[in-house]
């Protein structure tokens, strides 16, 4: 464990503790993508499989059980609970042409062609696209809530912190893991333009709001 | 090539 890595899982940790408020305390998920959230609980169900079977430590397998479960309640909050408030409409981002692709390529390009290998490699590939359902709602909206901001900044934020801790352990431990650092570099390039707004904006305490 | 380490990240 290191420093970047830390406070990338505690941004990670933050970030879906930031949604979790937004929902409760407004009792709504207006400007929330359900089809984000889907794909989230694919990446960590597909990732975390090794959940019983590997045991790391008492921090990892707590911060996995913890993803696990938040990211299905926040379906249930989306799907169910505050169904009323979910705009399905503007959510319409088609996530087959994520799946498909991402699946066929974790089929091709992997460590080792092994069953729980690839469905690991699937989680990584998916997690760099799962955003995107997100980012096109708020296109489509032209808005996004302030707290909604701060979401995906401290979303997008935890894998830049990723990078930070791949290069760390490439010069402190030789560890290198090219599919992961390459799908962390083209996860974090696509908030690079919300970055950008959130930085020029909501930090001055504007709202961020797209040309629609 | 081989699994060069177990996955010790989330």
């Amino acid at each position: 464990m290191n420093i970047f890595r830390l406070c990338g899982d505690m941004s990670h940790l933050a970030a879906i503790i930031i949604l979790l408020l937004k929902m409760w305390k407004t009792r709504s998920v207006a400007g929330i993508s359900g089809k984000s959230q889907i794909l989230f609980a694919t990446v960590f169900t597909a990732r975390y499989l090794d959940l019983f079977t590997s045991f790391i430590s008492i921090y990892n397998t707590c911060m996995k059980v913890f993803f696990i479960g938040t990211v299905y309640f926040t379906i249930y909050l989306i799907y169910m609970k505050f169904k009323a408030t979910y705009d399905s409409n503007h959510d319409s981002f088609r996530v087959e042409f994520l799946i498909v692709p991402v699946g066929g390529l974790a089929f091709l390009v992997n460590h080792e062609f092994a069953p729980l290998e690839i469905i690991w490699t699937f989680s990584i590939y998916l997690e760099s696209v799962a955003i995107l359902p997100q980012l096109f709602m708020i296109s489509k909206t032209g808005e996004a809530e302030t707290i909604t901001s701060h979401y995906l900044f401290a979303l997008g934020s935890y894998r830049a912190l990723y990078l930070c801790n791949w290069i760390y352990r490439y010069y402190a431990e030789g560890f290198f893991d090219l599919i992961a650092v390459v799908a962390g570099v083209v996860q974090t390039i696509l908030y690079c333009d919300f970055f950008y707004l959130y930085i020029t904006k909501v930090m001055k305490g504007k709202k961020i709001s797209l040309p629609a | 090539e081989e699994n060069q380490k177990p996955k010790d990240e989330l």
